[in-house]
């Protein structure tokens, strides 16, 4: 059992490391055990140094966005390890700046040709690497709906709604 | 294989019947706050077997059915479709032990005159046993609790757990 | 203390019943004590309805932005309760569609009249409502420094970066 | 009164000397993930008082101090100030008990020979006591844990939270 989990920790976090230098270039991340010899002692922790930071950054020093690409480095490093035949992200940039959710969108587009990758989001960046758009609405009664003739520019459209009347 | 469509009858906030397409590659899905996009997710998660409804923000099967919003009278049944392709292999099997190219997975909640919920499993259209149902998705890799869902808050929950709890996670997987 | 407790408690729900009604029109929001005789052997709801909903409506049903906008109807509510002469917002807009960013960051512009209010934010939509700009980066090297000669349009086209790209 | 401009020196990611001025009304901070929004908002809580690092997102007063990046030595000390106005009422009282048109409020933290972490207090450049510094911001209404300073996450945290602990921050407000 522990020599299972220790196989499976080696498998993961030589995925960690890749998935991160492709979502960090210039950062270099990994996995560590707390407690190698015994690892249902300690836990598992991510030693993340995103690109320009002191090697000795903690991971509860990290900003907002920059532990939100840790934890999809490693959702990315369980995918890879037992893979899928479609993926469903529900809003996963929540705290990502526009180059943070470009990155992530370019490697679910690049998985795309493997898989199906399905993705919630509100960011415009996001949608516009996405091939197809789905709308989904609720008109002032609370029912949902899909909307009809729906495509990038609706979608990108309904982000400048409010720009529009400024 | 993919993910064809989803359809719901009634499912949460789709009062009636609503149909989501899904094409192979990228797909984004948008719009405003409350409108039902993570409810969409729910569905799949619904008829791939999620063991509690909590994971759905539900605190039992009633509530998942469509209530009426503020406008209309509350259904007394619902259902959540998911269908796949499941095209032949070269070896002459397919990835669903299904001999059909496209596979229907329904899973349905109905009322029963007391008001008690009762679960329904149908596979293109025929009823099943929810054991028969969960067993052909597992044999085909689909799972209701896998990493290929990643709910709305999983991110930050993942980022900032416990280093304990996250080992745990690596138990699961492994 | 336990009529302390209720005093309080009055005063900020009349706030939050307001708050909620001007930050969801059409909807309806208020605070229950789940122990009303004895306050402290129960806990705090917040029993909202976002427009279109059934008043039936349950809080852990509510969708990632609308548990946000009761949260923030909240905030606003205990501010009025105990008002400061500034405000720190960080990133309180993270799961909002862009017509809840503008209505939040409306009633900030509202509210900055009485108030200074500072807001850390991604979202194109609320760095559009502000009224002065400030841009923070870090070279390669990890090290922060303010972005000189920064203002919307400088604040706008951060966004847009990834988009020219395209 | 309203925050003139936070100044740092050495503070978190700000190597050297920055400063960030405000004027009244709406401000928006922006910038990429990382580059330092949200220290500059630890700036204004370590000045104002929060008792605990960890709300500062650090172990202890140490880590506060610029490490070096990637590519520069670590700091030995590093300083916070914010800048107040103080006008004089028509009364001819000051909201904040110093007889100056603006008040600076510098907190700085300096590492011993034996790498001992020290802090101090100044107000308008002159030492003081870490008392005296708190009451004269409390008088005036200035506190480091109040609710007119909303951190990343506080949002979701609110919203999610238990009953029972919402109750705790109305007791806390009470
Ligand atoms: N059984 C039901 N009947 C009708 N409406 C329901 C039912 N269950 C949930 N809802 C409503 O669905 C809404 C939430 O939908 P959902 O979580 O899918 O929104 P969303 O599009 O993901 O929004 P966000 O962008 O804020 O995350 C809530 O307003 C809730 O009241
Ligand atoms: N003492 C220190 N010396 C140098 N860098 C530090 C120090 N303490 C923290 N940092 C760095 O500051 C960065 C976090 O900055 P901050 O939280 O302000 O980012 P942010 O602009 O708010 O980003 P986000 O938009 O992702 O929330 C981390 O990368 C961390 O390594
Ligand atoms: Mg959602
Ligand atoms: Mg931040």
């Amino acid at each position: 059992r522990k020599r299972r989990l220790l196989t499976v920790f080696e498998h993961i976090n030589r995925n960690f490391s890749r998935v991160y230098a492709i979502l960090q270039p210039g950062g270099n991340g990994r996995l560590r055990l707390e407690n190698p010899e015994s690892p249902f002692d300690g836990g598992l922790e991510m030693d993340c140094v995103p690109p320009g930071k002191s090697q000795k950054t903690r991971r509860s020093q990290l900003s907002g966005g920059e532990k939100s690409m840790a934890a999809l480095a490693l959702v990315f490093s369980i995918q890879d390890f037992e893979p899928s035949t479609f993926y469903y992200f529900d809003e996963v940039d929540q705290n990502l700046d526009p180059f943070n959710c470009q990155r992530i969108a370019m490697l679910c587009r690049r998985r795309s040709e493997a898989a199906q990758f399905i993705m919630v989001t509100l960011r415009k960046v996001s949608l516009s690497m996405a091939n197809h758009h789905i709308g989904i609405t609720h008109a002032g009664d609370g029912v949902s709906r899909r909307i009809t003739d729906f495509n990038r520019e609706a979608a990108l459209a309904l982000g400048d709604a409010f720009e529009k009347e400024m | 294989m993919r993910l064809m469509r989803i359809d719901v009858l009634n499912f949460k906030s789709f009062g009636g019947e609503v149909t989501i397409p899904f094409q192979s590659g990228f797909t984004a899905i948008t719009g405003p706050n409350g409108s039902g996009k993570s409810n969409s997710g729910d569905a799949i998660q619904f008829v791939l077997g999620t063991r509690s409804t909590k994971a759905l923000r539900a605190e039992n099967l009633k509530e998942l059915i469509f209530n009426g919003g503020n406008n209309s009278r509350a259904a007394k049944k619902m259902s959540a479709t998911l269908t796949f392709t499941n095209p032949q292999r070269e070896d002459g099997t397919r990835q669903l032990r299904v001999d059909t190219d496209e596979v229907a997975f329904t899973r349905s909640v109905r009322l029963t005159e007391k008001g008690e919920p009762k679960s329904e499993f149908r596979i293109n259209g025929e009823k099943t046993t929810s054991g028969e149902f969960r067993r052909i998705l597992k044999e085909a890799g689909l799972r209701g609790d896998g990493y290929n869902v990643v709910l709305q808050n999983d991110v930050t929950t993942l980022a900032t757990m416990t280093a304990h709890r996250r080992r745990a996670i690596l138990e699961d997987v492994a």
